[in-house]
């Protein structure tokens, strides 16, 4: 899980946005 | 219906497909067409860059100082990045909007997201090139083939793949309802590495390739074999990515520039 955190993230809480 | 379940099942990826992705090919076809009141604005060499830098793409280029010393390669190789940042997480959206989808178990979703992305970006990449460019900063710019194949390697290596994949691809003028079943298709993928439930994605596999393939024949009555050239393309996308993943680690090892952190854990333990 934490090898994907960012897409894990962004599948459960779509209203936090990835910084450019 | 069942065929009533297929054709509500379609709408509503298509629906998902027109709400999630802030470029579609309609719109990309409007722009290269010279369809719209401004045109886009023409990269061709480093000054029109250097322009392009200082009005269409400010915010990428901007919101790290780190750039500023860069060459023009890096500096594209970082837009770059940032555009695929944003399309992953439209895509990402798009997926859970794929009706079941959502109850796959999460750690599927992931692997089917980390495997998909990259293969739906380019075909729908697709859609915003023609032979001689490509539409940047969501169709306010337009940057020449030429001038990313004049780039120094590696860099110049990076676009012409996909360049020769768009068009053949265009050449099967798919529209955005076939579009947006191919890329769902593309994600509900059932052989993707390390995948737990297999039955269950399968399953979603089957119903989502029956639609797509009932959704061609009836808005391509002339072309029977768009269906099986289809397939063969989620074929070639794989190959296609498997490339651009060898070129993404090699520009990491030998050049000066970072990789954003989302898509380092796309790219990680991928091939």
């Amino acid at each position: 899980k934490e090898k994907h955190k960012i897409l894990h993230r962004l599948l459960q809480n779509s209203s936090s946005p990835v910084d450019l | 219906p069942q065929v009533a379940d297929q054709k509500t099942l379609a709408k509503q990826i298509y629906e998902a497909y027109l709400k999630n992705f802030n470029m579609n090919k309609s719109k990309a076809r409007t722009i290269l067409t010279g369809k719209t009141s401004t045109p886009p604005f023409v990269i061709h060499d480093m000054e029109t860059l250097q322009l392009a830098e200082q009005t269409l793409v400010a915010k990428m280029v901007g919101s790290s100082g780190a750039l500023l010393n860069k060459d023009a390669e890096v500096r594209i190789f970082h837009c770059c990045q940032c555009t695929s940042v944003e399309t992953v997480t439209e895509l990402t959206e798009f997926a859970k909007s794929v009706p079941g989808f959502s109850n796959l178990d999460l750690n599927d979703q992931v692997t089917l997201l980390k495997y998909g992305v990259h293969e739906a970006l380019f075909a729908m990449l697709a859609s915003c090139m023609n032979k001689d460019g490509l539409l940047v900063a969501h169709g306010s710019g337009f940057i020449t083939r030429e001038f990313l194949k004049s780039l120094r390697r590696p860099f110049s290596q990076m676009m012409e793949p996909k360049f020769q994949f768009a068009m053949k691809f265009n050449s099967l003028e798919l529209d955005d309802s076939d579009l947006a079943l191919f890329v769902a298709a593309i994600i509900c993928c059932g052989d993707r590495p390390g995948l737990v439930n297999v039955p269950h994605i399968e399953r979603m596999q089957e119903s989502i390739v029956n639609v797509l393939h009932l959704h061609l024949k009836s808005n391509h009555p002339d072309n029977e074999f768009l269906f099986p050239k289809l397939l063969q393309k989620l074929v070639d996308l794989r190959q296609l990515v498997t490339e651009h993943a060898q070129l993404v680690q090699e520009i990491k090892k030998t050049e000066d520039t970072s990789l954003h952190p989302l898509l380092q854990e796309i790219y990680r333990d991928m091939y």
